[in-house]
């Protein structure tokens, strides 16, 4: 038996409108421990995933291993419907297992329920990196405001969605977008005097190539916390993450265009 | 021009 309070606007809301262009299911494991959600856009370019511990997440109820493939259209256009006051639970239940039910609770008791097939994700076979292979396998990390990270998205989409480029040297972070009339170059310094709100952390420089419109999808997920870590490998996807109430996370990764 | 990768090469457990 699954129980998951949801609020319009909360994270989990956040991750199914930001990918609802991008994938057609979620697939979430809920244990005692907590809430993963996988989804992968239908390209395989960028995969977000959202890890929520049981102990951030108020009302959280689960008894068992449950795996299941969310349609995430039907379940983000049942929030769109619903009141901001309302209480919503998602609902997974032993008597009506192959559905999920989503209950809209008002302040006056009044009720909406909703029901949906739940549909088959496949997304097993993805394995993310844990911390030991972020370590070995990336060259470096950059901390910084979240809401400057989506500025940045958002213009690099805007001006080329196709082919962008992330350098990073310990000295200075550049962000670039080739558009079709121009191209768009964007460098920030690192700060001797504080480090608490920008911060290049790398081994060796690095250079990597992407689609900017991925990131930029994402870019607005982050806006959920103050600041934004991106790890970034010169062999590897570009990787950004942003921390979630005391012990949860969003991540998102993006693969890389590779040179000739 | 570059070549876009797809993630399966990645994080594809087998």
């Amino acid at each position: 038996m699954l129980e998951l309070p949801l609020v319009k606007g909360d994270p989990f809301h956040h991750v199914m409108e930001a990918i609802l262009d991008l994938s057609d299911v979620a697939h979430v494991v809920c244990t005692t421990r907590g809430l993963n959600l996988l989804a992968v856009d239908t390209k395989h370019l960028a995969i977000v995933s959202l890890l929520f511990p049981a102990e951030d997440f108020k009302g959280y109820t689960c008894d068992e291993y449950i795996s299941i493939g969310i349609p995430i259209r039907d379940l983000v256009n049942a929030i769109r419907c619903g009141d901001d006051k309302d209480t919503i639970t998602l609902k997974v239940g032993e008597e009506n297992f192959g559905t999920i039910t989503l209950s809209f609770v008002s302040p006056e008791k009044n009720t909406v329920d909703y029901e949906f097939r739940l549909v088959d994700a496949k997304l097993e076979r993805f394995r993310l990196p844990d911390r030991h292979f972020l370590r070995s396998k990336y060259q470096g990390s950059v901390k910084m405001p979240s809401v400057e990270f989506r500025r940045i998205c958002k213009c690099l989409s805007n001006f080329g969605d196709e082919y962008g480029v992330i350098s990073v040297t310990d000295e200075d972070l550049t962000y670039f977008a080739k558009g079709t009339d121009g191209d768009v170059y964007v460098e920030y310094k690192q700060q001797e005097e504080d480090t608490t709100i920008f911060k290049i952390d790398v081994r060796e420089p690095v250079r990597l190539a992407f689609n900017p419109k991925y990131l930029n999808t994402f870019a607005k997920v982050f806006t959920l916390s103050g600041q934004v870590k991106l790890f970034l490998s010169k062999t590897h996807p570009l990787m950004v993450e942003c921390k979630i109430g005391q012990k949860g996370r969003i991540r998102c990764f993006v693969a890389p265009k590779v040179e000739p | 021009s570059p070549t876009q990768k797809t993630l399966d090469r990645f994080f594809h457990s087998s």
